[in-house]
């Protein structure tokens, strides 16, 4: 188990595949300032906008239930473009929490 | 360009 992390109001949010990109963009990972990936972009016609649930902001905790905890940028960047592509599931399923200010 | 604090890989899906 990681460094307690203060989560109060995590969400599962189910994005599903209906575009032919994900459309976002994300920053952070272990070992950086921001140890968990942050989301920074979310772009208009992507799956992620379609759902309309991800908000820029939002850090993920978990991709299909694999925590990103731990993992540096490459390694969780690579298990959410797999969810993506995976032609096992039609739709990703994000844990995500708002940052508390 | 960006401050240094904000030049944090990214990467685009």
């Amino acid at each position: 188990t990681g460094s307690p992390v203060p989560v109060l109001s995590a969400t599962l949010v189910q994005v599903v595949k209906n575009a032919n990109t994900l459309g976002i963009a994300i920053e952070g990972g272990a070992n950086t300032r921001q140890p968990l990936p942050r989301i920074v972009t979310i772009q208009k016609g992507g799956s992620a906008h379609n759902c309309g649930q991800l908000k820029v902001g939002h850090i993920i905790l978990e991709v299909n239930g694999i925590s990103l905890r731990g993992r540096e940028h490459k390694d969780a960047a690579r298990i959410i473009a797999e969810a993506f592509k995976t032609k096992e599931k039609d739709h990703i399923d994000f844990l995500v929490v708002e940052p508390r200010l | 360009s960006p401050p240094k604090e904000y030049e944090d890989e990214v990467t685009f899906f």
